[in-house]
């Protein structure tokens, strides 16, 4: 475990929470792709199953848990608690166009072929594209609440901190892993539009508004 | 790298 990695990871929880108190304290999911969050509860489950029959660590098989749970929950709040607060009608992004073509990437590029290796690729490829939903809803509003651009900041800036924690294991372990390490080049990349907006409006005090 | 390396990340 280096630095990057670990800041990563706390990036990764604190989205979590972050989102969680967006939508405990303002008491609605607006803004939120229901989308986005659904797939990421399929990228965890995906990934994840590993807890039945690997044991890396207990910091490992925590996170996991922790991220299993929670997404199910924002699940659960976006769908039954706040539900009037979900818009559908701008949420359309068609996730199958995401959830095929991942589906043929993970058959195509993964390092053993069988069922937990192609769900583990399947999961790498869909994490990568998983926040076009969101995205796409955040191009359509043309707006968003602070808090929100909050959570989005610090889930892409986990991918981000993934590549140099890439690179120090190269240049320590030898260890290179060319499925994560290209779907976390694309998975960072749809982001640079987005962090472009929150440096130069955002942290300068501004409203995130997209030039119309 | 084996096929067993990569899964200690997240």
């Amino acid at each position: 475990m280096n630095i990057f990695r670990f800041l990563g990871d706390l990036s990764h929880l604190a989205s979590i929470f972050i989102l969680l108190h967006k939508i405990q304290t303002t008491r609605s999911c607006r803004g939120i792709s229901f989308r986005t969050q659904a797939l990421y509860v399929v990228v965890f489950i995906a990934r994840y199953l590993d807890l039945f029959f690997r044991y890396v660590s207990l910091y490992n098989s925590a996170m996991k848990l922790f991220f299993i749970a929670s997404s199910c929950y924002i699940l659960y709040l976006m769908k039954i608690r706040y539900r009037p607060t979900h818009d559908p009608s701008i949420d359309t992004f068609r996730v199958e166009y995401l959830l095929a073509p991942c589906l043929i990437l993970a058959l195509i590029f993964n390092y053993k072929f069988n069922f937990a290796e192609v769900l583990w690729s399947f999961s790498i490829w869909l994490e990568a594209v998983a926040i076009l939903p969101q995205l796409f809803m955040l191009q359509r509003t043309g707006e968003a609440e602070n808090i929100t651009t909050h959570y989005l900041a610090a889930l892409g800036a986990y991918r981000a901190l993934y590549i140099p924690n890439w690179i120090y294991r190269y240049f320590t372990e030898g260890l290179v892993d060319p499925i994560a390490v290209t779907a976390g080049i694309v998975q960072t990349g749809l982001y640079l539009d987005f962090f472009y907006v929150y440096f130069t409006k955002v942290l300068q005090g501004q409203k995130f508004e997209l030039p119309a | 790298s084996d096929s067993e390396a990569h899964h200690d990340e997240l």
